[in-house]
């Protein structure tokens, strides 16, 4: 059950799966559980939508998790903050406004395939474990296979990179269902967010080339606020601005093709570490970088209900 | 073990390259070696004066290192054992388990 739900350590994506339908059982007026397709290896793509149940139209954010299958620290975040948001309800105003006022789609796992391999045989697997065609490789870079600037600068055309962009964009189907869904929702969806780890920082639009964005004002002073309410929980600070300048540049993203389809505001949060632990962040450190995580991801959405 | 004990030896290594010929130097070995990049997460971003985090399979990591010697690269041992810390990170759990 909810309560005796361990969040401080790292489960498999079965214990992910259960939860969730658990959670989808326990709190029938805030969650509700759906897939919205099925993974190469043919497991469901899960999301939860969290939120007080409501028949009036509600303003929508979009959080993934675990794009990545070795960045573990992802999919425990997205779980700590369906959990925080729920049992802060009722005594925090904020978390109580925000769940009135906006539903987030929270999909705890995206690439649900690499993550079970990195559980059972490569902890180290990045990518999808799709089958290429006439190559020994398998898997696909899942944000480099959005169709934007699809496989240029940062991305790679060999099946063997860690960078691979697929044969064509939209070849995963977990990117598929999630670029799907989101285009459905595009007049709801106000905010989309990725969770990555190892770099500690906050960016946003664009990856894929030097240019400032249309609404840089608005997005740069929101994330600054993020990274301000984040090192206000233990003093960690993180790096923030666009992707291309402040990490590198990278063609196909998820957060580009969000900004894209008209999402004005798409980050990508980096998570602990910058190269201590790296994706082998122990479990003793999931409650403080959730912790400081979550201040920064109720900053971005408390962000929307300003005008800017 | 877990993962069968695949990780024994292996090490992740910080390697900053200075000058120009350091990122062309470190991509050539990248093309020898078969190491996984953990930051940046592609060549193709590497650049003079960022770090970047490698992992280095356990029968390479000696030889690699000494490549780095001899083209004069700064680097340091971030992890000098990944299994154990994998170890690590999993040991929790298993308490958790035998509770």
């Amino acid at each position: 059950s909810d309560s005796s739900y361990d969040y401080e350590v790292y489960h498999s994506l079965e214990e992910i799966q259960s939860w969730m339908h658990e959670m989808n059982k326990t709190h029938p007026s805030f969650i509700r559980l759906f897939s919205i397709g099925q993974s190469f290896e043919r497991r469901p793509l899960y999301v939860l939508q969290l939120g007080k149940k409501s028949q009036h139209y509600k303003k929508a954010v979009w959080i993934d998790c675990g794009v990545h299958a070795r960045e573990w620290i992802g999919p425990a975040f997205c779980q700590w903050f369906v959990k925080e948001a729920l049992h802060s309800y009722n005594t925090d105003p904020v978390t109580r406004r925000l769940l009135n006022q906006f539903y987030f789609y929270i999909m705890p796992v995206l690439n649900v395939d690499g993550y079970h391999f990195s559980w059972t045989t490569d902890r180290f697997w990045r990518k999808t474990r799709s089958k290429i065609s006439r190559y020994q490789c398998r898997g696909v870079d899942a944000n480099r296979n959005w169709k934007v600037k699809w496989c240029e600068e940062g991305a790679s055309s060999h099946p063997c990179s860690e960078t691979y962009c697929g044969p064509f964009p939209e070849s995963e189907p977990e990117v598929k269902a999630v670029a799907n869904f989101l285009r459905k929702h595009k007049k709801r969806v106000k905010a989309y967010i990725s969770i990555h780890a190892y770099a500690q920082m906050l960016l946003y639009p664009y990856s894929y080339k030097y240019a400032t964005i249309p609404n840089f004002d608005c997005v740069e002073s929101a994330a600054h606020n993020a990274v301000l309410a984040l090192y206000s929980a233990y003093g960690v600070r993180y790096q923030y601005g666009p992707a291309s300048t402040t990490l590198y540049l990278s063609s196909g993203s998820s957060m580009d093709w969000a900004y894209r389809n008209g999402i004005p505001y798409a980050f990508a949060f980096e998570l602990r570490d910058t190269g201590y632990f790296g994706f082998l962040l122990p479990e003793f450190l999931i409650n403080p970088t959730c912790t400081e995580t979550m201040r920064a991801v109720k900053t971005l959405a408390l962000n929307l209900l300003k005008k800017c | 073990y877990l993962y069968n004990n695949r990780y024994a030896g292996n090490q992740v290594i910080r390697v900053t390259p200075n000058k120009l010929n350091d990122t062309e130097t470190l991509k050539n070995l990248f093309d020898k070696f078969q190491v996984d990049l953990w930051h940046p997460n592609s060549p193709s971003s590497i650049r003079e004066g960022a770090a970047v985090d490698l992992h280095v399979p356990r029968n390479a990591s000696k030889i690699f290192r000494s490549h780095l010697h001899q083209a004069k690269i700064h680097y340091k041992v971030l992890i000098a054992n990944l299994q154990k810390e994998i170890e690590k990170q999993a040991g929790y759990r298993s308490s958790r388990k035998r509770r």
